[in-house]
């Protein structure tokens, strides 16, 4: 248990597994996770954001993880 | 598809802001 939950948890692992260097969009992590809303989304992004787990790249809609690459 | 100079220096910054935030959050 690494203290996030499970929402956060599928975002960051989605988030983390993207090799593109922009990272990977809102938009597609919306795609990917079709059974969390949009919302939920959004929210586990700020969250995870605030916590230093993932970052935004070339705008505020793509974001990588700190532990990748 | 390939980053311009400029958006290169604003993923590292970022990456780098973000690593502070997480060492933050792990030293409270």
């Amino acid at each position: 248990n690494n203290g996030l939950s499970a929402n956060q948890n599928q975002v960051l692992s989605l988030i983390r597994s993207c090799p593109d260097p922009q990272g990977i969009s809102i938009q597609d992590l919306k795609q990917r996770l079709s059974g969390i809303s949009l919302t939920v989304i959004k929210q586990a992004v700020e969250f995870l954001s605030n916590e230093g787990h993932i970052f935004s790249t070339i705008d505020e809609d793509h974001f990588k993880s700190t532990d990748s690459d | 598809n390939q980053l311009t100079a400029e958006q290169k220096r604003k993923i590292e910054e970022n990456r780098r802001k973000a690593l502070e935030r997480r060492a933050q959050r792990l030293g409270q």
